[in-house]
């Protein structure tokens, strides 16, 4: 039968199983798998499995890295999701928006 | 200082994981555990009981600063707390992960957990450590940005990788301790690795079990950049409580 688009997909037959268990595991779903969205959300986890494989060389401790519930978030989106906009220490919150010459900018 | 502190070791000091889902109130959330916690230890209140477990969402919705699930600080929650006179309980004040501004109705219920005051301790682990194991747990703040990937063990980062002046994440300091590692060198084949027990909010199936470990002695991830804690109590000189192992 006909050769789907997932199937002339070039990524590692391992990786889409991987990332098959992480939906199972954590519950996910995306568009159908031969949507943008899964391919994007493929795509991020395979980053996201490199980014943790680099941690865990780079550690001086025993920490282990690897897949988590947060696997399919680009670092931006984890940030947005549970970080301070702000990094405390930068901006404080408890400072005046000040206008400045620039339209728009605060 | 004790070897090993661990409050999660004494029935009714530390509840249970929250999960803070879309809402960043991870702010609100690590100052209710802390009042909880000092609450416990002085065993006015146990912590795990139903009616008292998360007093975050009143926290938001009487922030100070407006939509606390857009983020916040511990030192506006403890400000909160001390402008509305103490808590209300669970019961009265259902968790929800999610904010009506304006809405705060902290002043239609009796106030069942209070503070005198909030302190931000010293930058010096040892310091924080000693704090920790005499009087009880500790809200810290810290660069989150490794703990996407991270599954178990005790995290120990450079500055490169984990920069401790971007913190932007607040958790509960609930204990240390040390373990033994064994390394290659036959001069040294086992090393102590003292680590850092913290209390996250993203539910219980992160990390281990809810929990994260950072090295204690490097300001791993920025933890002495903003350490706080409510005191709850008259000043009165007191034995201080000491920590279980």
């Amino acid at each position: 039968d006909s050769l789907g688009p997932q199937d002339l997909d070039p990524r590692p037959l391992e990786l889409k199983e991987v990332f098959k268990l992480f939906q199972v595991q954590f519950n996910r779903s995306y568009s159908n798998p031969a949507g943008s969205e899964h391919s994007r959300r493929l795509d991020i986890f395979a980053h996201n499995l490199a980014k943790a494989q680099q941690l865990q060389e780079e550690d001086l401790g025993t920490a282990e890295f690897g897949m988590t519930s947060l696997s399919d978030l680009t670092e931006e989106e984890f940030g947005k999701i549970f970080g301070h906009q702000k990094a405390v220490g930068e901006v404080p919150r408890m400072g005046r928006k000040v206008g400045s010459e620039q339209q728009g900018e605060t | 200082l004790p070897r090993t502190c661990d409050w999660r070791n004494k029935a009714g000091i530390i509840s249970r994981i929250k999960n803070q889902e879309n809402c960043k109130c991870c702010w609100a959330m690590a100052a209710a555990d802390n009042i909880e916690a000092l609450w416990g230890i002085r065993g006015r209140i146990r912590a795990c009981s139903p009616t008292l477990s998360p007093f975050a969402s009143e926290l938001l919705d009487c922030n100070r600063c407006g939509d606390g699930c857009q983020g916040g600080f511990v030192w506006d929650a403890f400000i909160t707390v001390l402008n509305n006179s103490g808590l209300a309980s669970e019961k009265d004040y259902p968790f929800k992960a999610s904010v009506k501004t304006h809405r705060c109705l902290a002043n239609k219920y009796r106030k069942v957990a209070w503070i005198q005051d909030f302190i931000m301790l010293e930058d010096n682990e040892h310091k924080i450590a000693q704090y920790l194991a005499t009087h009880g747990p500790i809200t810290v703040t810290i660069n989150m940005k490794l703990l996407q990937h991270y599954k178990k063990g005790v995290i120990k980062a450079k500055p490169t990788t984990c920069d401790p002046q971007l913190v932007n994440h607040s958790v509960l300091l609930v204990g240390f301790g040390a373990e033994t590692v064994s390394s290659q060198s036959h001069l040294r084949p086992h090393r102590s690795t003292p680590y850092w027990i913290l209390k996250n909010s993203w539910g219980a199936h992160w990390g281990e079990e809810g929990y994260f470990r950072l090295h204690r002695g490097s300001n791993s991830c920025g933890i002495t950049k903003y350490p706080f804690t409510a005191r709850v109590d008259q000043p009165v000189r007191k034995l201080p409580v000491s920590c279980p192992p």
